[in-house]
């Protein structure tokens, strides 16, 4: 069963934590992505 | 997750894992007796009749039930000392992990608990990448050096050498990124965040349960969730996995469930996930 | 069950050893982790590879078929793969054309593919860890330094992946890095095999840095948001990134969607480089000539 089973948009969560994570330059500046993160959490979440 | 460690070596059924545990203890009985035999027999001239008598009544190997009090407890510890390590929550959760299922090859009899409850953490810590050296880990621990090493590999081998586990913690993580997605405008973001915590703890003391071997971490989640708020998780299943709610969504909220061609029954997970939950009750 | 019939290498924390599964006859290499050199147990390379390989089963990575302990010594029985991709490069007597480049590349990145798509990160991709097996199939090996994607604030070495595969998020010290990276060295090999030279090789971290930038130009504010926080980039030369047609004059048998395939993978902003799938999906491995089948690559 390859479907997801979730759709990843970012714009209907309110994470604070991840959210700040974002705007930290040491973060921006590693390559830090938002939707790797939600989409990991989502992924463990449907496995 | 199917193809995981954690799915092929250490998932059962409850009968299944009643069986091991029969086995592995009744293996250390069976060893423990002939030692037994073997100790009398080797004094026969120098033990009298009493002495013999006394051997028989007190060396009495502990059964399955037994065994498996003294792991529970013994898995409490292993929380107590990694949180006071101030180790982060998933290795609490590993290091929990790895203790109870070395007692599922091994019994009490063979290596007591307290022997492995320092090596299962510090084996947690190398394979989480939270490195610490043996010797300040023994400082912190006060635990033996030789001892913490020299049950590292027999633990690896029990653990048939599967060390990644999936823990039920980002499962939660991202529940709580959908149920905002599919019950979009009707939670209380701050009452999530409130029961998010709540649920963290409750999944802790989850990995203590035989729920871990029975279930998948997104299904210990959802039956966590449940016992924090069942309304709330019923309604998000519901629209999830159901769809054919009273004020049908027009197509954004379709697509925002991910419905898709999903092939889950709902009727099916939320018997589970109310097994699951009772369990864990 | 198995025989180590003839030694093959010695790395610092195992030897390998080239050897028999007696039940099928298959070759197979052991793996032997020395266990004493390590005063804090078993070591951390170990650990990796035994926790990683025992997850992945992909037909682009290695396969562990068995672990064992023996005389006090952790056992790795892993697929025999007689070849790496760095012999390939080194090798002159090979000729190979951009049909076996492109079914290479397709291969590492599936492997690669399948890793992050586990949430797993390699950290070491560099040629001689693309081994080759006997029919061609390139195996992505060597998990001493994988690890899961870490969770969000949790705070990485910057010391990893061999130097000249090494992205520049890590020769700054980045300590949020993501599956990126892997992404970087796949990139440098690509360019290594199109060169038959490697493509960045700073003699130190140091003039890695400068080997780098000098080749793809120093990064700016403007195409990678916040680089300058990082303290090594105060210190930096600056060098204009290469134009197209530099590009196309340095890898001369590059295709246009060639060169646009590299350059994603090159991209020095981690957050806007290509990621595996992007990889997979670029026209490149849609443009003729089609990848070779790996069986017929000599």
């Amino acid at each position: 069963d390859v479907s997801k089973r979730y759709n990843l948009d970012e714009s209907l969560y309110s994470d604070p934590f991840i959210k700040d994570l974002q705007e930290r330059k040491d973060f921006i500046a590693s390559g830090f992505r938002v939707d790797y993160v939600y989409s990991r959490m989502l992924t463990e979440a449907f496995m | 997750f199917r193809h995981s460690s954690q799915y092929r070596f250490w998932s059962f059924t409850p009968e299944q894992l009643e069986q091991r545990r029969i086995e592995v203890n009744a293996q250390a009985v069976q060893s423990i007796e002939q030692d037994l035999r073997n100790f009398i027999d080797a004094r026969s001239t120098e033990l009298n009749e009493e002495e013999i008598k006394t051997i028989e009544n007190r060396a009495v190997p502990v059964n399955m039930e037994e065994e498996l009090k003294l792991v529970n407890l013994y898995a409490k510890k292993v929380q107590t000392i990694a949180q006071r390590l101030n180790l982060p929550t998933e290795i609490v959760a590993t290091s929990i992990t790895f203790f109870r299922r070395f007692y599922l090859e091994n019994s009490v009899m063979k290596i007591e608990p307290k022997a492995i409850v320092l090596t299962t953490i510090f084996l947690a810590c190398k394979s989480e990448n939270y490195f610490i050296g043996i010797d300040s880990f023994c400082e912190k621990t006060r635990g033996d050096k030789e001892q913490v090493l020299k049950y590292e590999f027999p633990l690896l081998e029990s653990l048939k050498f599967s060390l990644l586990s999936h823990h039920p913690y980002r499962p939660l993580h991202g529940f709580f990124l959908d149920i905002q997605a599919v019950l979009h405008g009707k939670v209380d973001l701050s009452y999530m965040g409130h029961i998010y915590d709540r649920c963290k703890k409750r999944i802790t003391d989850a990995l203590l349960t035989d729920a871990v071997y029975f279930y998948s971490p997104p299904q210990i989640t959802l039956a966590v969730l449940m016992l924090e708020d069942e309304a709330l998780t019923t309604r998000y299943l519901e629209l999830k996995f159901h769809g054919n709610d009273t004020n049908q969504g027009n197509a954004e909220d379709e697509a925002s469930r991910g419905n898709g061609n999903v092939t889950i029954q709902l009727d099916k997970l939320m018997k589970i996930v109310t097994n699951c939950s009772k369990l864990i009750e | 069950e198995y025989t180590k019939e003839r030694k093959v290498g010695e790395g610092t924390y195992a030897v390998v050893y080239l050897g028999t599964k007696q039940s099928s006859g298959r070759k197979i290499a052991v793996k032997e982790i020395k266990t004493s050199e390590f005063k804090d147990g078993l070591d951390m390379s170990a650990i990796r590879e035994v926790k990683y390989l025992q997850e992945i089963q992909h037909e682009n990575v290695i396969e562990l078929i068995d672990i064992f302990l023996a005389y006090d010594n952790l056992n790795l029985v892993l697929e025999f793969l007689p070849s790496d991709l760095e012999k390939v490069i080194k090798d002159r007597s090979i000729l190979f054309t951009p049909a076996d480049i492109k079914s290479w590349m397709l291969m590492t990145l599936r492997g690669v593919h399948h890793c992050h798509r586990n949430f797993i990160l390699h950290r070491d991709l560099k040629p001689n860890n693309l081994l080759l097996s006997p029919e061609g199939i390139i195996k992505v090996a060597d998990f001493g330094l994988a690890r899961t994607f870490p969770s969000a604030q949790e705070i990485l070495t910057s010391n990893v992946v061999t130097r000249w595969y090494r992205a520049p998020e890590l020769l700054f010290g980045a300590k949020h890095y993501t599956s990126a990276v892997d992404i970087w060295s796949a990139g440098v090999i690509f360019a290594e095999l199109m060169l038959r030279i490697p493509y960045l090789p700073g003699q130190n971290d140091v003039d890695q840095i400068e080997v780098t930038f000098r080749a793809l130009g120093t990064p700016t504010d403007a195409d990678w948001p916040d680089v300058s926080f990082f303290s090594a980039y105060n210190k930096l030369q600056i060098y204009p990134p290469p134009s197209r047609e530099e590009l196309r004059r340095r890898f001369i048998a590059a295709s246009e969607n060639a060169l646009s395939f590299l350059c994603g993978m090159l991209t020095m902003n981690p957050q806007k480089r290509w990621n595996a799938v992007e990889c997979l999906e670029s026209d490149y491995f849609k443009e003729a000539p089609a990848p070779s089948d790996p069986f017929s690559i000599k």
